[in-house]
């Protein structure tokens, strides 16, 4: 939308109401750090300011347009609305951005089936135009979080909106994450040019290697290269599809000692938010005894060269294929990252080598679930996968079970499992959140549009038969067996049959190498049950409160022991009086001087009117009398 | 304990609901299916 009142300031203040369901509490916090790594727009509990984000339980999922300096400008993520890329879209909306179909161009693009659309909806198939609306000169996005889908407001079956090109006919209507042009117009509109929790990517494309530098400290160097005679055959970026292209770094265990190092370290790197993840690929052709090892080389003023200290060490790593690997860091100070080759005991026929590395000041998740030949599930009756088992940073044991054998969708639901913590631990299940995200394995973080959902373990939740859904497995689940032939109990699902279309699912980088990554976190998010109280009106800070009503969203409080209201304020407003029932705003103020300029100008007027006919009347009556004097009868001339 | 095809609960009902669906069904009438308007703006639509 055009114009810059609409604009929001790039930390915008926002309160979760207590009416959310806790489950969107979650999704809400996950989309805002969609917005911190892929945007420069940030968002901060609301302490007072003007204007702020009211996020609530509404009816359904809406957001009014821009900033509407309102004060308290409510956006509703009511039932169902509970997904990330939902919260993503009405958050740009309120950002100030329209549905992409109703830019000024839309015609150039896609064809509006009038006769198609429900009586009654037209309306929102409207466009605007450029004097509304800008493009920000970015091409028409059909991958836009922000596009209708096609069977929109339809009153039959047949789309709504047909893409001039055929291909794009599935595309629109994604709610999986930003879009690259999303990401464009926000950060145009809002001036980015960085963002808050992104620090560093590398694919090792480039000659510079993204200003990695070779450690000295060490008996090899880690070469770049674009193949390996031991493996890999190809990069992981781009997987050899691209000739003369397709670089990664490997570190030739096999030319040097047992015990030989090779040390490869990042550029220095500025932390912000002091909690990181790093996630790369790894592809052993060595031995199964090498190692790679993650340090950080942390920069203080003690340290003018830097302090190593050992992070992770990653060993087992399966030989022949490319694995991906996170690992947590939890760094201050300026610092860099250092990846440590390890040649260990036994025949190498290759190395170790790392490509599509991504550093950001976000949280990692806390497993990866690895399927292997996935394509080969795709539709097919076997296509019915349970998970490794976890443990959830709580302890409690859990599965994930992804079911690829629907013709159109694919289905993922999180299992509670019999585990050793079960003992220790509270039943029913409180409030665990399950996220459940398909990896886009795109080398750019930013770039990756991930397909999430989250689920969480309401203990109050009970099914037609009385049953506690997370109560304990052992007492609620069925037998299942392990492949190793071990007996559990799997607890009931819960989950989503419509998770993803098969048509998505092969679409993008979610199935790379025929690889399949699930990323999973299970977090405790019992904290956000009132997670902020909103300054409410008549909230009381002492008895004397008790009874004393401000009006207009005013706060009583006490002041020299006696109640007042102070009342909420605007750029260019303000409530006023004892329990601010009156609203006053700079429009009135050049109302009343306007008014009162004309009172004292009308004033005058008269007060010139009045004198001069007093004047003239004072006049005529002297030159009156005076001719009567000058004239004597006939006074006789000379 | 639950019969097998109560071991899963799927929360979306089988049906993948876009925003404007789930407005719909509720009645709302928004505009362009999720923006609420303010008092000026409601007039000018």
């Amino acid at each position: 939308i055009i114009g810059e009142e609409y604009r929001w300031p790039h930390t915008i203040p926002y309160v979760l109401d207590d009416s959310l369901e806790m489950n969107a509490k979650g999704v809400i916090l996950d989309a805002f750090e969609r917005y911190r790594l892929k945007t420069c727009i940030d968002f901060k509990p609301w302490a007072g300011e003007a204007n702020y984000i009211s996020v609530f339980k509404g009816s359904g999922c809406w957001s009014s347009v821009g900033n509407r300096h309102v004060g308290k400008q409510d956006l509703s993520i009511g039932t169902n609305c509970d997904r990330i890329a939902t919260v993503q879209h009405e958050f740009l909306h309120a950002l100030g951005f329209w549905h992409e179909q109703s830019r000024s161009d839309r015609d150039d693009y896609v064809n509006i089936m009038w006769e198609r659309i429900q009586s009654g909806r037209e309306h929102n198939f409207n466009t605007y135009n450029d004097q509304q609306s800008d493009s920000l000169n970015v091409p028409y996005d059909y991958t836009s979080v922000m596009h209708y889908s096609k069977t929109a407001f339809q009153n039959g079956t047949e789309p709504t909106i047909v893409t001039r090109i055929p291909d794009f006919m599935d595309v629109i209507g994604q709610r999986m994450d930003f879009s690259d042009y999303d990401l464009l117009k926000l950060n145009r509109l809002y001036n980015c040019s960085s963002s808050l929790s992104f620090m560093d990517l590398c694919n090792f494309e480039l000659e510079n290697v993204c200003g990695m530098v070779q450690s000295s400290g060490d008996s090899a160097d880690w070469q770049r290269v674009s193949q390996v005679p031991g493996g890999p055959e190809n990069d992981h970026s781009n997987m050899g599809q691209c000739k003369g292209s397709g670089f990664f770094m490997h570190f030739d265990s096999s030319s040097v000692n047992v015990g030989a190092t090779a040390l490869l370290e990042s550029r220095i790197l500025y932390p912000k938010r002091g909690f990181q993840c790093l996630q790369f690929y790894l592809y052993n052709s060595g031995n199964d005894n090498d190692q790679l090892n993650i340090y950080i080389r942390e920069y203080s003023a003690g340290s003018v060269n830097g302090t190593l200290t050992l992070v992770e060490e990653i060993k087992e790593i399966p030989i022949g294929s490319w694995q991906l690997y996170h690992v947590t860091l939890t760094v201050t100070n300026k610092f860099r990252v250092v990846f440590g080759g390890i040649r260990g005991s036994g025949a190498s026929l290759g190395g170790l080598s790392i490509d599509d590395i991504n550093l950001s000041e976000t949280r990692c998740p806390h497993h990866i679930w690895h399927i292997k030949n996935f394509t080969q599930f795709i539709g097919s009756p076997n296509g019915k996968l349970y998970s490794p088992p976890f443990y959830s940073s709580k302890g409690y044991a859990f599965q994930i079970y992804l079911n690829l054998n629907h013709s159109t969708d694919v289905g993922i639901y999180f299992h509670l499992i019999s585990g050793a913590n079960d003992d220790q631990l509270q039943w029913p299940c409180p409030w665990q959140q399950a996220t459940m995200t398909l990896l886009d394995q795109n080398p750019d973080i930013r770039q990756r549009m991930s397909n999430q959902r989250s689920i969480t373990t309401d203990p109050f939740m009970t099914i037609d038969n009385g049953i506690y859904v997370w109560d304990r497995p052992s007492k609620v689940g069925g037998v299942a067996f392990f492949t190793n032939g071990t007996q559990f109990r799997r607890g009931i699902g819960l989950g989503t049959s419509v998770f993803i279309t098969h048509e998505r699912l092969q679409s993008r980088d979610f199935i790379k190498g025929n690889d399949v990554y699930i990323l999973l976190t299970v977090e405790d998010i019992s904290h956000l049950n009132s997670t902020q109280t909103e300054l409410t009106p008549g909230s009381t800070t002492k008895d004397l409160c008790a009874n004393i009503i401000c009006e207009n969203d005013g706060i009583c409080t006490v002041h020299n022991d006696k109640t007042e209201c102070r009342c909420p304020s605007g750029e260019d407003w303000w409530y006023m009086g004892e329990r601010c029932e009156k609203r006053g705003s700079t429009r009135d103020t050049v109302v009343i001087a306007a008014s009162s300029t004309a009172a004292v100008f009308a004033l005058m007027l008269m007060v010139t009117l009045v004198s001069v006919y007093c004047t003239k009347k004072k006049y005529h009556k002297k030159t009156s009398s005076k001719t009567a004097d000058e004239n004597p009868g006939n006074q006789h001339a000379f | 304990l639950p019969t097998p095809e109560n071991f899963v609960r799927d929360v979306d009902g089988g049906i993948n609901q876009d925003i404007f669906d789930i407005n719909e069904d509720l009645g709302l009438d928004l505009f362009e299916g999720d923006i609420r308007l303010d008092g000026a703006e409601q007039r000018n639509s």
